[in-house]
């Protein structure tokens, strides 16, 4: 999934 | 990505759809508040900040770029075009949402998850969007009923993010250590905030009237 803390939802 | 939160994708991509056909076809935006639209163009501007730094998938880019597209093109629609300008009930949105802003911001700076530029702005689109609708549901009061595409509009919309509710309770318990609190109170304020508008539109579909 996305790198750690970045926020994957719109 | 799950079920529910492709629903909740389409549920809001739907209501910005809805929108744009009202604007662009029939050329009005009678009983659309242009305040929660230029609330709504600052959430996605602040929220999507990260569009150009973290890439997640071409699914996540595309609906951003929609998102932001179609929010400022309805604020340009709704201030600009003269055909649609002159539908805009400018005496009755008169809702001061300059002043749902700066408390968001605040709110922001003193709870966040990461102290830094991209979070706290991200956080304060957090705490806009759940009270963006605002104008428009005083707007819906002052106006007495509204039209069917600015119903479902303002349902779809709603609805969005009851969605993303249920995507938060899945993924709580699908992936470990998936906890946030802050995307969760301000979604179910966000959502609550409907609840008065949804009992009038079941009303409106069980009884077959327009939204009183």
């Amino acid at each position: 999934d996305t790198p750690k803390g970045f926020h994957d939802e719109l | 990505m799950n079920i529910f939160r492709l629903a909740g994708d389409m549920t809001h991509l739907a209501s910005v759809l809805v929108l744009l056909l009202k604007i662009h076809t029939i050329k009005s935006c009678a009983g659309v508040s242009l305040r929660t639209q230029e609330l709504y163009a600052i959430v996605f501007a602040t929220r999507y900040l990260d569009i150009f730094t973290s890439f997640v998938s071409v699914y996540n880019t595309f609906m951003k770029l929609v998102f932001l597209g179609s929010s400022f093109s309805i604020v340009w629609y709704m201030r600009y075009h003269k055909a649609v300008h002159r539908t805009y009930d400018r005496e009755q949105d008169t809702f001061r949402h300059w002043f749902l802003v700066l408390p968001c911001l605040v709110l922001a700076l003193l709870i966040h998850e990461k102290f830094t530029f991209l979070e706290v702005l991200w956080t304060f689109s957090l705490y806009l969007e759940a009270v963006a609708i605002l104008p428009q549901l005083v707007l819906l009061q002052r106006t007495r009923n509204i039209d069917n595409l600015t119903g479902q509009y303002i349902f779809l919309l709603g609805g969005y993010r009851g969605l993303y509710i249920l995507n938060w309770i899945y993924r709580y318990f699908t992936e470990p250590h998936f906890v946030h609190w802050i995307t969760w109170i301000a979604g179910l304020v966000q959502t609550l905030l409907y609840a008065d508008f949804f009992y009038y539109y079941f009303l409106r579909f069980i009884g077959g009237r327009g939204v009183e």
